[in-house]
C-alpha cells in the first residue's frame, strides 16, 4: 500500500505460497471463504498443496507462537464469471473470529456505493518507501462514480468495476496487494465493495484507482458458498 | 544418519499383489514401523520388496520379487505403499554396476548371456549362491570389472563381453537446469548419498514431496525444485547439507517445447514460458538487466539458464514463482511480479449466445467455459446436486445440457464431470449487445453479524 500507515483491518488475509511468502491478500467473507483475484493464481483448476491464508495478525512475518495467529491451508479455488477476475479460496478449516479475525459484509446485489463514501484498501505489499512493509498497511480512500473516473481512463472503466479518488499525493494498493479489500463504511459495518487488482503505476499522483465492483458478484459468490 | 529406506524405491499407493499360487511365499509382519520393516526385508536375503499398509491395521508385506510381469502385478491401493529394492529395478547402474541385480541378459553385441550356473560353453569359476545375485544368464559384475555388468557368452568364439547397461548419470539427460528430471541418480557429483525428499533429517527442509506434486520429489532421487542450476539433494551427511548432482546434459533441445509452449502477449499458468517484452514491474519501476549484477547481484546468469529466455530485463519466471519477474533498477526494492501481463484467456469458443440471463436458454451446449463436459442434472456423481429436475422441474433441465434454473446473472452453467469443479458458467456468451444493469443505492442497508472492527488500538498491539 502506498500513501498508507499501519493499521487494522480484521478480514484482510495474507496468501501463502508454498514457501510461506506472502505474494497476494484476500478478504475473509465468512469463517471458510476468501475472496482474491485471479491474477494472483496459475490456475483454478489445480489443488493447492502448501498454500495457505494467515490472518490474526498486523505483521508479514509475525514471530513463531505470535497470539491469534491462525494460519489456514487452501483447499479449493473457484474462479468467479470470466471477466470478474475473482476466485473465492476455500479454507481446509473454519477460521476462528476473534478481535482479530472477523467476516467482513457483502453488499446486496448490483449494488452502486455512492460517490464519497468513506472507503479503505490494505495489505501487506509495496509501500514504494512510504511506509513501513513489515506491518499491515491501511490507507484512506474515498469513492468516486465511474463517470468520473472516466474521464481519466478515457471511457475504458467498466460497469463491473469501481474507481476511488486520486490523491496528489499518490495514495494506492501495490505488488502484493492485489487481491485485497476495498472496504467502505456503512453505518457501524465495513462492507467488501471492491477487490484490488493489478494497475499501471501503483499509487500514482492524480490517478484513480480501479476495483473490481464485487455487488456484481454477490449472487456467484452466495452461490459457491451454499453449492 | 543413513535411511535404509534409501535402497528402495516407493510407489505410493500401490501394492505388489501376488498371483494366487504364489502368496504362500509372503512373509506378514504387524505392527513395524516402515523403517523396522525396510530393516527386517534388507537383512532377509530373498525379500527383494515390501508392501507396507497402514489401513486397516499397519502391516509390512515382505516379497521375494519385484515387478517383473509374472509372479505379481502391481495394483492401486490407497491404502498401501510398495517399496521395491532399488537393484532389482533400476534400468541402469551405479559406479561399477557390482549390484546391478536387472534382467538384461544379453551383450553390447547382441549375443545371449550364458547361464551362471552352466560351465558351456565357457567353462568358469562362478558359482551363483543367494548372496551374490549370479542368477539364471543376467548380466552381472562379480569381480568388479570397471566395464560394468557382464556376462560369458553363448557364441563359441566369444568368451564374454560387457552388457553395456547405461550410467544412471547417462540413463537420462537433462535440458536446461534439468527441472525436468525424472531420473534415478541418488548421489551427488562428490559420490554422496541422497537424503529422501519425505524425511527431515539428518536436513530439516521445506521441500516436502506432498507440497510439491509438480516436481516428482521421489524418494532420494536428485531433483531440482528450485531452479537451481543443476539437480541437487540433501545428503545423509549432518555436516554437508546439500549438493548438485552431476548428470549429462542432453546435447539437443527438444524441438516440440520451442515452437508450441511460448507466449508473448499473455502468460499462462506462471508464466515460465512467458517471452514477451514487458520490462517494467506493475508499479512502473524498469526492470534490471539479467546480464547485470547492479544494483541486484542474484544467480540468475543468462547462460547458466540458457532455456529461461533471460533477454535484456524482460519480465520472465527462471524459478516457478507465482508469475513472470524481474530485479527491479531501485535497490529498495529487489524483485516484483509483473503482474499487470494479462493471463492468456483459457476459454474456449463461445458455442451458443443467451438471452438477458440465460434463463430461458434451451440450447444443447453441453461444456463448461473451459471445455470440461457437464454432469447430468439427474445424477449424483462426481457432484451431488441441489439443484436438479426434481428442485425445479420447471428449469427443462435435461441431459447435461447447460441451463439456468436458478437465474444466476452470470448466465447459463451446469455440474461438471471434474470432480475438483462442482459447478462452472458454460461455454456460451450473451448475445451481442445485451447489458448488465446495475441498481442505484437502496437507501437504507443494513448488515448484521459481519464487519464490526474494534478501532481502538489496544496497547499490546504496540509491540
Amino acid at each position: 500500500i502506498v500513501g498508507g500507515v499501519p493499521g487494522n483491518s480484521p478480514w484482510t488475509v495474507s496468501l501463502r505460497d508454498r514457501k510461506g511468502n506472502h505474494f497476494c491478500g484476500g478478504s475473509l467473507v465468512n469463517s471458510k471463504w476468501v475472496i482474491s483475484t485471479k491474477q494472483c493464481f496459475s490456475s483454478c483448476y489445480v489443488d493447492l498443496p502448501g498454500y495457505s491464508a494467515m490472518m490474526g495478525t498486523l505483521f508479514k512475518d509475525p514471530k513463531e507462537g505470535e497470539p491469534d495467529r491462525q494460519t489456514i491451508p487452501l483447499t479449493k479455488i473457484v474462479c468467479g464469471p470470466s471477466e470478474s477476475q475473482l476466485v473465492m479460496l476455500q479454507l481446509e478449516y473454519p477460521a476462528q473470529f476473534n478481535e482479530r479475525v472477523s467476516q467482513i459484509c457483502l453488499p446486496p446485489e448490483r449494488y452502486i456505493v455512492p460517490e464519497g463514501t468513506d472507503c479503505e484498501i490494505a495489505g501487506w505489499g509495496e509501500t514504494k518507501g512510504t511506509g513501513d512493509e513489515t506491518v499491515l498497511n491501511v490507507a484512506q480512500i474515498p469513492v468516486i462514480s465511474n463517470k468520473e473516473c472516466n474521464k481519466y481512463f478515457r471511457g475504458r472503466v467498466r460497469e463491473n468495476e469501481m474507481c476511488t479518488n486520486p490523491f496528489q499525493g499518490g495514495v494506492g494498493a501495490c505488488e502484493r496487494d492485489y487481491g485485497g479489500p476495498l472496504a467502505c463504511q456503512n453505518s457501524d459495518c465495513w462492507v467488501l465493495e471492491g477487490v484490488i487488482i493489478p494497475m499501471r503505476r501503483c499509487g500514482h499522483p492524480g490517478q484513480p484507482n480501479i476495483f473490481i465492483r464485487v455487488s456484481v458478484y454477490v449472487d456467484w459468490i452466495k452461490k459457491v458458498m451454499e453449492m | 544418519t543413513r535411511s535404509l529406506l534409501n535402497d528402495f524405491q516407493r510407489s505410493e499407493g500401490r501394492e505388489l499383489a501376488p498371483t494366487v499360487w504364489n502368496s504362500a511365499r509372503v512373509l506378514t509382519l504387524p505392527g513395524l514401523t516402515l523403517e523396522d520393516c525396510a530393516k527386517s526385508c534388507s537383512k532377509t536375503l530373498d525379500c527383494r520388496a515390501f508392501n507396507y499398509e497402514t489401513r486397516p491395521s499397519i502391516t509390512c508385506k515382505q516379497l521375494p520379487w519385484v515387478e517383473d510381469g509374472s509372479n505379481a502385478e502391481v495394483k492401486r491401493n490407497v491404502n498401501c505403499d510398495l517399496y521395491e529394492k532399488k537393484v532389482y529395478v533400476r534400468k541402469c547402474i551405479v559406479g561399477k554396476g557390482e549390484d546391478y541385480r536387472g534382467k538384461v541378459s544379453t551383450t553390447k553385441s547382441g549375443h545371449t548371456c550364458q547361464q551362471w550356473w552352466s560351465k558351456f560353453p565357457h567353462d568358469h569359476r562362478w558359482i551363483p549362491s543367494s548372496t551374490n545375485g549370479l542368477e539364471l544368464n543376467y548380466c552381472r559384475n562379480p569381480d568388479g570389472d570397471p566395464i560394468g555388468p557382464w556376462c560369458y557368452t553363448t557364441d563359441q568364439e566369444r568368451r564374454y563381453e560387457s552388457c553395456n547397461i547405461p550410467h544412471c548419470k547417462d540413463e537420462v539427460c537433462i535440458t536446461c537446469n534439468g527441472e525436468d528430471y525424472r531420473g534415478q541418480v541418488d548421489h551427488t557429483e562428490n559420490g554422496m548419498e541422497c537424503q529422501r525428499w519425505d524425511q527431515q533429517f539428518p536436513h530439516q527442509h521445506i521441500y516436502q514431496p506432498e507440497k510439491y506434486p509438480d516436481k516428482s520429489l521421489d524418494d532420494n532421487y536428485c531433483r531440482n525444485p528450485d531452479a537451481s542450476p543443476v539437480p541437487w539433494c540433501y545428503t545423509i551427511d549432518p555436516l554437508v547439507e546439500r549438493e548438485s548432482c552431476e548428470i549429462s546434459k542432453c546435447s539437443v533441445v527438444p524441438k516440440r517445447r520451442v515452437r508450441f509452449s511460448f507466449t508473448t502477449n499473455c502468460f499462462r499458468g506462471r508464466g515460465e514460458d512467458y517471452r514477451g517484452k514487458v520490462n517494467e514491474t506493475t508499479s512502473s519501476i524498469p526492470c534490471q538487466r539479467w546480464d547485470a549484477q547492479q544494483p541486484h547481484e542474484h544467480p540468475f546468469y543468462p547462460n547458466t539458464y540458457e532455456c529461461k529466455g533471460l533477454e535484456e530485463n524482460y519480465c520472465r519466471n527462471p524459478d516457478g514463482s507465482e508469475a513472470p519477474w524481474c530485479f527491479t533498477s531501485v535497490p529498495q526494492m529487489r524483485t516484483a511480479l509483473c503482474l499487470q501481463i494479462k493471463r492468456c484467456a483459457d476459454d474456449i469458443e463461445a458455442e451458443d449466445c443467451y438471452h438477458e440471463n440465460g434463463k430461458n436458454y434451451r440450447g444443447v451446449v453441453r461444456k463448461t467455459r473451459k471445455g470440461i463436459f457437464c454432469q447430468k442434472w439427474s445424477v449424483n456423481t462426481p457432484h451431488k446436486t441441489k439443484i436438479n429436475p426434481e428442485t425445479h422441474p420447471q428449469a427443462n433441465l435435461t441431459e447435461n445440457y447447460c441451463r439456468n434454473p436458478d437465474g444466476d446473472q452470470h448466465g447459463p452453467w451446469c455440474y461438471t464431470t471434474d470432480p475438483k469443479t462442482e459447478f462452472d458458467y458454460c461455454a456460451i456468451k450473451q448475445c451481442a449487445g445485451e447489458k448488465v444493469s446495475l441498481i442505484e443505492p437502496a437507501e437504507k442497508v443494513e448488515f448484521s453479524e459481519c464487519g464490526k472492527r474494534d478501532d481502538r488500538t489496544p496497547r499490546s498491539w504496540s509491540r
